[in-house]
């Protein structure tokens, strides 16, 4: 049940669904479930939506984890998240400010093929699982695979490749359902974040190119404030800037293609560590990687309700 | 053993090229073995003072500490064996609650 289910372990897909479900069952004032979509091998693609139902055109936070399938990280900070919002609704006055005001739509794992794929078969899968033509090689990297500057710099055009960007943009049915909704809700999404591993940085646009978005001075102070509540938990230092300069250029990014679809805020998080553990994180490091991350994204969330 | 212990003697190279001479040469190493980069995600991304961590398959450990060391590029290893840090990422508490 949701009072004994351990956040500080990791979880299998099943796992991961069956408690959502039972977030959803146990939090009718707080919480809607629904399907975007269906993934390339038909597994539900389910979001949790949080928020009081205090008026119909509130506006959300769009929080992705598990795009990467071996990155699992990602998929415990979207759990965590959603319990942390939950369980403080009613002591916290800055979380009940954020959930009267905002709806946070939660996906905790985006990649749904590719993460079964990764606890069942090959833990260190990245791609979707969708299967190609012409190759014996499967998927596609879903963070090539939006449509903007699809599949130039930083992306590869061989369906070998970790950073295939796939036969034509969102080829991917999952990248098709999350790009599509958004869409759908852009007028409403003020923030866009998707959850990553490893590197400890906080990214925002571009990717693509070296240029400064037009906002930059309101999120580089975002980033720059979120950084600084990360690091006040546990004096653990990331790094925050565009991506192409901060990581390296990469085509056909979702926070690019968020930041281009109109959302004003569009942050990639590369949560820990730097390459000690890599993709390994033990489960002890869980609950500190949780705890930092989860006052960075409260500190982004606050900032939506101010003027910049 | 998880995932039937297809990790066993796997190792993760942590390799520091200094010089875009030293990046050639890591891109053409890496190049001619089956490998799995976990940072950059591709030989293409692989640039100058950056790290390049790379999972190499048992076979060819060996063959990979020989060609840097011919080529003295500075690297070392961090993950020694790597069906073990997967054991202790979740390890059997996980099968056996889950059982």
């Amino acid at each position: 049940s949701a009072s004994q289910y351990d956040y500080e372990v990791y979880h299998s897909l099943e796992e991961i669904q069956s408690w959502m479900f039972e977030m959803n069952r146990t939090n009718p004032d707080l919480v809607d479930m629904f399907s975007v979509g269906k993934s390339y091998e038909g597994r539900p693609l389910y979001v949790l939506q949080l928020g009081k139902r205090s008026r119909p055109q509130k506006k959300a936070v769009w929080i992705d984890c598990g795009v990467h399938a071996r990155e699992w990280i990602g998929p415990a900070f979207c759990q965590w998240f959603v319990k942390e919002a939950l369980s403080s609704y009613k002591h916290d006055s800055v979380m009940r400010r954020l959930l009267n005001q905002l709806n946070f739509y939660i996906m905790p794992v985006f990649n749904v093929d590719g993460y079964h794929f990764s606890w069942t078969t090959d833990r260190f899968w990245r791609k979707t699982r969708s299967k190609n033509r012409k190759f014996h090689c499967r998927g596609v990297d879903a963070n090539r695979n939006w449509k903007v500057k699809w599949c130039e710099e930083g992306a590869s055009s061989h369906p070998c490749d970790d950073t295939y960007c796939g036969p034509y943009p969102e080829s991917e049915p999952e990248v098709k359902a999350v790009a599509k909704f958004l869409r759908k809700h852009k007028k409403r999404v003020k923030a866009y974040i998707s959850i990553h591993a490893y590197a400890q940085m906080l990214l925002y646009p571009y990717s693509y190119k070296y240029a400064t978005i037009p906002n930059f001075n309101c999120v580089e102070s975002a980033a720059q404030t979120a950084v600084s509540a990360l690091y006040s938990a546990y004096g653990v230092k990331y790094r925050y800037g565009p991506a192409s300069t901060t990581l390296y250029v990469t085509s056909g990014s979702s926070i690019d293609w968020a930041y281009r679809n109109g959302i004003p805020y569009t942050f990639a998080f590369e949560l820990r560590d730097t390459g000690y553990f890599g993709f390994l994180l033990p489960e002890s490091l869980i609950s500190p990687t949780c705890t930092e991350t989860m006052r960075a994204v409260k500190t982004i969330a606050t900032g939506l309700l101010k003027k910049c | 053993y998880l995932y039937n212990n297809r990790y066993a003697g796997d190792q993760v190279f942590r390799i520091h090229p200094n010089t875009e001479e030293e990046v050639g040469r890591v891109k053409s190493i890496l190049g001619h073995l089956k490998v799995d980069l976990w940072q950059p995600n591709s030989l293409s991304l692989i640039a100058r003072n950056a790290t390049v961590d790379v999972h190499v398959k048992s076979n060819d450990t060996l063959r990979l500490h020989t060609r840097l060391k011919q080529e003295h590029i500075s690297y070392h290893v961090f993950i020694t064996n790597l069906q073990k840090e997967i054991e202790k990422q979740t390890g059997y508490r996980s099968s056996r609650r889950r059982r």
